[in-house]
């Protein structure tokens, strides 16, 4: 579908960050959830390559073209979501995790999230008491079309309260929560069932926390304003 | 890039019954499994998982088996303070860097490798890689201890028990649900342990960390972009010339793939 190559320098022991040029496809197959359509999934590879020494590093990782939006909707109170642009009634799942001694392994998993999709479910909502999932929990997702809303580590009962109140601040280490939550963005971000990041369970988390996530998450300025500004349609018929 | 998962061959023990250090354990004094109090280990897993595979307490999901297992408010932190230990080969040529890569340790953890000590940071969703290039050996085996020690705060449960127990672990950055809820007994190691993947990766002097692919749609769908970034690391000490790629590809029916 689409190959592009970049020549760039890199100077020693430096860490850089490098922005292709969007790549470009007409009409792409697109990713829809369990029950609206193929869950069309493209394998992107990025590899490396060093003058003198050959192939230095190699990443792929399978992605799915598709937009998720989600707001509060004035009528219901409830919260909307739509993919593709169409919207879609959620019937979903809670999960707190797949074993309780953490013996997680890609069998379970498939053998989990199918059995959601076969149940005709087509949302996932992974409880702040329990783990960020996994990104084998995610690959089968992303397979069987099953959309993750995702909590961070923020329980009502365990933080602010409760009888007596518990940890009304949350955890003690704010920075160590914020460094865990971007790391963990990180590592599961690429995945198209990804729908939704949440703050916690029947809870806000700390205020700092709060805004420094809502910060780290809306959407990268560029995207808005690409969003709004109409492209030159490059001889497209 | 060469990734290898470490889940085999690990082997477990108490901390407060072996007798050696980290840096004796990963050169002059390895474990096996026939030598006390050493038992084959689940890698990843938790302590207790370790614990049930080697029948040392019964499965906590069956019948009343939780309440014959110590539970570390009674224990103290050290009771599931354990070693984990393993050995893996791992050959580099020129210039070749070689990464330890953890995906989670709960809560936190010392590290040795052929003697040399690194350490693990707390919380329990955070990765972890270190580069280990001038550490391994590449003839010949490499020897890898972890020392993972418990959450800070993993509180206590009340005799009515309670959602969340008395919600110390909400002090930590970890999973809540180990101090008990309305539906779930407490776990007794508050999933102290290895509990995600274990690799070592093999890359160039160059090295891509954390790609992020984001799409836009225009034209209703027609017209979709895709755009990439990446961190790249170059390790070496020279300027390094690359080419970068991104290929992207459909498996069409029937396993065909376009590029």
């Amino acid at each position: 579908e689409q190959l592009q190559t970049q020549n760039l320098s890199i100077p020693p022991t430096s860490r850089v960050q490098y922005t292709f040029p969007e790549l470009f496809f007409y009409k792409p197959n697109l990713w829809w959830p369990n029950g609206m359509g193929k869950q069309s999934l493209y394998n992107v590879i990025i590899n490396i390559d060093v003058k003198g020494y050959g192939e230095s590093d190699s990443w792929s990782h399978h992605f799915g073209f598709r937009k998720i939006e989600s707001n509060i909707d004035g009528a219901t109170g409830g919260r909307l979501f739509k993919v593709n642009g169409e919207p879609i009634f959620i019937r979903g799942g809670n999960w707190i995790l797949s074993d309780g001694l953490l013996r997680l392994s890609k069998k379970r998993y498939q053998t989990d999230i199918k059995f959601h999709a076969d149940m005709n479910f087509n949302m996932i909502r992974c409880w702040a008491g329990g783990l960020t999932e996994r990104p084998e929990f995610y690959h089968y997702c992303d397979y069987y079309g099953i959309l993750v809303w995702q909590e961070f580590w923020i329980t009502g009962d365990v933080d602010g309260r409760g009888i007596p109140v518990s940890n009304p601040n949350g955890p003690l280490d704010h920075d160590l929560f914020l460094f865990c939550a971007r790391d963990t963005v990180k590592l599961l971000r690429n995945h198209p069932s990804l729908a939704l990041w949440v703050g916690g369970n029947e809870q806000t988390p700390p205020d700092d926390i709060n805004k420094a996530l809502k910060n780290d998450l809306k959407l990268h300025p560029y995207f808005r304003h690409a969003e709004e500004k109409e492209k030159p349609v490059g001889g497209l018929s | 890039m060469a990734k290898i998962t470490l889940h085999s061959e690990w082997l477990a023990a108490r901390s407060t019954e072996v007798h050696f250090t980290g840096a004796q354990l990963t050169t002059t004094h390895p474990p096996s499994a026939s030598t006390e109090p050493w038992m084959e280990a689940i890698v990843p897993g938790t302590v207790l998982a370790t614990l049930v595979k080697n029948k040392v307490v019964p499965d906590p999901f069956y019948g009343l088996g939780n309440e014959a297992i110590l539970d570390i408010a009674d224990s103290g932190r050290e009771y599931y303070t354990f070693w984990f230990f393993t050995t893996f080969q791992c050959k580099l040529s020129g210039n070749q860097h070689c990464d330890l890569n953890f995906r989670g340790v709960n809560y936190s953890a010392d590290v040795y490798l052929n003697g040399h000590k690194m350490v693990l940071p707390k919380g329990m969703f955070r990765r972890h890689s270190l580069d280990v290039t001038d550490v391994v050996h590449s003839d010949g085996s490499n020897l890898l201890a972890v020392l993972v020690h418990p959450p800070d705060h993993p509180g206590s449960i009340p005799p009515q028990g309670g959602q969340g127990g008395d919600h110390e672990i909400g002090k930590d950055v970890a999973t809540q649900y180990v101090q008990g809820w309305d539906w779930m007994a407490p776990i007794r190691d508050r999933n102290t342990g290895i509990w995600d993947e274990v690799s070592i990766s093999i890359t160039g002097p160059v090295k891509i960390i954390d790609p992020h692919l984001v799409s836009s749609f225009f034209d209703n769908y027609k017209r979709v972009y895709l755009h990439a970034t990446t961190e790249l690391e170059n390790k070496s000490s020279g300027t390094a010339e690359c080419s970068l790629s991104i290929h992207v590809t459909t498996e069409l029916e029937g396993g065909i793939h376009s590029v």
